[in-house]
């Protein structure tokens, strides 16, 4: 564990929290896309079910309960609790177009032909793109919540701190896996516009309002 | 055999 990780993990655990609070105490999850959370909750499902298998540590563990927990959490007061504030007009990404190419390129690329391994692959794959639909719908609709864009900034920071971890292992432990670091690298770059208006824009107390 | 790399990051 380095500090680039630790941070990138409680900046992951941050965002998560913060979303939920959104929903929760606004009791409403507009502007929210429940495709991204329904992704999210695929990733974690796919990418944890090492839980049973293997045991690293015992935040390793809990951090991994939590992700799911709260991943379903989210997807329920979306679809269920308060599903009369979901924006179905705007939540449009067809989310098809993101999971086959995910199954195909991980039936292709991965490191080893086991169920276990081409899941974990996939799930790499997929969430390098899951937020695509949280982005294309704050694009659709010009703006967010400043919540909500405080919530993809913690989100994108996380794997771009894991980009700095990936360095860090490589230079201290000689330790590199390219297929979470390519997925890594593109799933940060695919924030990096909407890091851009952010620094710009909600750090100045601006609302976040994408050029229509 | 390849040993599978265990993945111990989130």
């Amino acid at each position: 564990m380095n500090i680039f990780r630790l941070t990138g993990d409680l900046a992951h655990l941050l965002a998560i929290i913060i979303l939920l609070l959104k929903i929760w105490k606004t009791r409403s999850c507009a502007g929210i896309s429940g495709k991204s959370q329904i992704l999210f909750a695929i990733v974690y499902t796919t990418r944890y079910l090492d839980l049973v298998t293997t045991y690293v540590s015992a935040y390793n563990t809990l951090m991994k309960i939590f992700f799911l927990g709260s991943s379903f959490a989210t997807v329920y007061l979306i679809y269920v609790k308060f599903k009369a504030t979901y924006d179905h007009n705007h939540d449009t990404f067809r989310i098809e177009f993101l999971i086959l190419p995910a199954v195909i390129l991980a039936l292709l690329i991965n490191h080893a032909f086991t169920p276990l391994e081409i899941l974990w692959t996939f799930s790499i794959y997929l969430e390098s793109v899951a937020i695509l639909p949280q982005l294309f719908m704050v694009s659709k609709t010009g703006e967010a919540e400043s919540i909500t864009s405080h919530y993809l900034f913690a989100l994108g920071s996380y794997r771009g701190l894991y980009i700095l971890n990936w360095i860090y292992r490589y230079a201290m432990e000689s330790h590199y896996d390219l297929i979470a670091i390519v997925a890594g690298i593109v799933q940060t770059v695919l924030y990096c516009d909407f890091f851009y208006l952010y620094i710009t824009k909600v750090l100045k107390g601006k609302k976040l309002q994408l050029p229509a | 055999y390849v040993a599978r790399p265990v993945h111990d990051e989130l």
